[in-house]
């Protein structure tokens, strides 16, 4: 799956994904990613999240939506985005997934539940202080 | 504040990235950008688990998933369980654009999608049929079935609902196994 999240220099948000979803998924199945508030979500007036993971487990606790509430208050972005995971670590410490986090005015950040398998969550970053498209890493918790 | 504007991404497809900010340089909006982005993930399958030819179902079908959303406008395009069109987040785009519907599933999203011009072909390939055949081969293991008979985490289906009475059998045969080698 691929979860975006552009912000344009006026402010103006945008938020999307796409996947094939699960392997060998129940024919009809639909996972998190096309769900908005779960998939991804954006609001000019809070911020932008995006998700990536178990999605029959991630859509249940819309993480996109949350954390997006969460900026909205204020919290900062890899704040809201460990606030988010953790809420769902209390149900299934075991889920498989991460979550990306943009506020409106730029900042950002990531977090992903931690695993045996899965210890840290890479995710693409370009901005106006970098020439090309950087790779950044995020350790899990 | 950080700089803006601003382009994130799951996981590092890089190309995805360049694409969305070449669209944003070139005055496209923040939707045109997600669109492009996520469309160069689904030409180049972005490590199988984007676009097609990829995650067969048990059927050996691949069907796609995707949404696009306006900040500003709070809209949303999306759909879900799309058959045998390549641009999923093309037709979500159309979605959001022509009409007031927010998301559109499975087969009638295929008519909606060939009545906006997308064309209707095989999402299959031979590494989607080869994934398929060696799972079938592996007694479709794993699988996302639970409390049925014959017992889903030994045997392929078709499956029936185990009989009341008999003991539960585990329901985490996938779930929160932290299978991180298959996700949206």
């Amino acid at each position: 799956t691929i979860g975006m999240i552009v912000i344009h220099k006026t402010g103006h948000t945008a938020a999307g994904t796409s996947t094939n979803g699960l392997k060998f998924k129940i024919p009809g199945r639909v996972g998190d990613s096309p769900v908005p508030g779960s998939g991804a979500y954006a609001d000019d007036t809070a911020g932008a999240a995006a998700a990536t993971g178990d999605g029959d487990t991630l859509m249940r606790f819309l993480p996109s939506y949350q954390a997006v509430e969460y900026m909205r208050r204020g919290v900062d972005p890899t704040i809201a985005c460990q606030k988010v995971i953790s809420r769902i670590q209390k149900y299934f410490p075991k889920f498989f997934g991460a979550v990306l986090c943009a506020n409106v005015t730029g900042n950002y950040g990531a977090a992903c539940n931690k695993l045996p398998t899965f210890t840290q969550f890479s995710f693409m970053v370009y901005n106006s202080l970098k020439n090309q498209p950087t790779e950044e890493k995020v350790d899990c918790i | 504040p950080g700089p803006l504007p601003l382009v994130l991404n799951t996981w590092p497809f890089r190309n995805a990235t360049e694409a969305a900010w070449r669209t944003l340089a070139s005055g496209g909006s923040p939707l045109d950008a997600v669109e492009s982005g996520c469309a160069v993930c689904e030409r180049e399958q972005c490590d199988g688990t984007v676009g097609f030819g990829g995650s067969p179902d048990e059927f050996g079908e691949t069907t796609l998933d995707a949404m696009i959303m306006d900040g500003t406008t709070m809209d949303v395009g999306a759909v879900g369980a799309l058959r045998r069109v390549k641009n999923a987040i093309g037709v979500a785009r159309k979605v959001l654009e022509y009409t007031t519907h927010t998301l559109l599933a499975g087969e009638s999203a295929t008519k909606f999608a060939e009545s906006m011009g997308f064309v209707n072909e095989d999402l299959s390939t031979n590494a989607s049929r080869a994934l398929h055949s060696a799972w079938l081969a592996r007694n479709c293991q794993p699988n996302y079935w639970r409390n049925v008979v014959p017992d889903a985490s030994t045997y392929c289906g078709p499956y029936k609902p185990k009989p009341p009475g008999v003991s539960e059998q585990d329901g985490t045969t996938c779930k929160g196994t932290g299978d991180t080698h298959s996700h949206d």
